[in-house]
């Protein structure tokens, strides 16, 4: 699975996400990715997308949920919300980047590892798999 | 605030013994694609084109799971599945079941922009592709030798896996007999 969010000078946010699904997976199975509010979500506050094991994602409402923390838990950080979501969900089965309409950049994740990169106006600039890359 | 981009090639149980012939071509075409979106953010593009172009990216690299080198059913056929939204309008657009379609993302926008649905899936997916002038390919086009043996050792294993996971190790028996 891949994904990336988004959110440019003018503010808007957006998130896309795209993958082939899980190795052997049954002919006609549906995961995550397509499921708006699984594995992918926007709305005026932040930009998710998911990937991992997409029965888990979709039974977590994974991208929701961030959103949804963002939109009920007042002063609660992008970081704080992706963090709550994938502590959630069973160990080794989620991976999600997120951007907030402040700015901040988050990518979270409960597996071995997430091949993920990030960059900000700011000057942030990460590209890494492992937890201490 | 400014602009922002952050950006996903997989999670999973990806082991630090990767070797560097499947591990840095990874990271090259991350540091391209992060490239590619601060460039564009710079140039004032909108955060939906640039997910857009990113994901394109990626779908056409074939060590990423999705588009060519999408993981295979356990029929051995690929079904490409994408999704995109946008935060302001809440607009959306997905497709699922796609076996033709180069890049599914963009197909997914599609549905968003020129359909009155937010999923199209399938056989209705493929014909709106077609509609559409979408570029398509043989589904063989999608499929890798790397990705046929990983439907290989996962049959064997008899699982469903995750981007990444492993093969069991055998458990070499000859040594109790």
């Amino acid at each position: 699975t891949v994904g990336c969010v988004a959110i440019d000078s003018a503010g808007n946010l957006a998130t896309a996400t795209s993958t082939g699904g899980l190795v052997n997976k049954m002919v006609g199975r549906i995961g995550d990715t397509p499921v708006i509010g699984a594995g992918t979500y926007a709305n005026r506050l932040c930009a998710v997308s998911a990937t991992g094991v997409g029965e888990a994602i979709i039974r977590h409402t994974v991208a929701r949920d961030v959103a949804a923390l963002m939109e009920y838990v007042p002063d609660l950080s992008l970081e704080d919300a992706a963090a709550r979501v994938v502590a959630g969900v069973p160990p080794g089965k989620v991976g999600l980047v997120a951007v907030s309409a402040a700015g901040e950049v988050t990518m979270a994740y409960n597996t071995t590892g997430m091949f993920r990169a990030c960059a900000t106006e700011g000057g942030r600039h990460e590209v890494g798999i492992w937890p201490d890359d | 605030m400014g602009w922002a981009i952050a950006l996903h090639g997989g999670a999973g149980d990806i082991p630090r013994s990767l070797p560097p012939d499947r591990r840095e071509p990874r990271l090259a075409t991350l540091r391209r694609c992060l490239d590619l979106a601060t460039a564009a953010l710079r140039s004032g593009s909108t955060a939906l084109d640039v997910v857009e172009l990113v994901v394109r990216e990626l779908e056409n690299c074939p060590h990423y799971n999705a588009g060519v080198g999408s993981v295979l059913t356990a029929d051995g056929t690929v079904e490409m599945e994408a999704a995109v939204m946008d935060g302001n309008t809440m607009r959306c657009g997905a497709v699922s079941g796609l076996s033709t379609v180069v890049n599914a993302v963009s197909l997914a926008r599609l549905v968003m922009e020129k359909t009155p649905h937010i999923y199209l899936a399938f056989h209705g997916a493929e014909a709106f592709a077609r509609e559409q002038g979408v570029e398509t390919k043989d589904p063989s086009h999608f499929i890798t030798e790397a990705n046929k043996e990983r439907l290989r050792q996962a049959k064997e294993a008899n699982r469903v896996q995750v981007d990444y996971t492993q093969p069991i190790p055998k458990d070499d028996n000859s040594r109790i007999g």
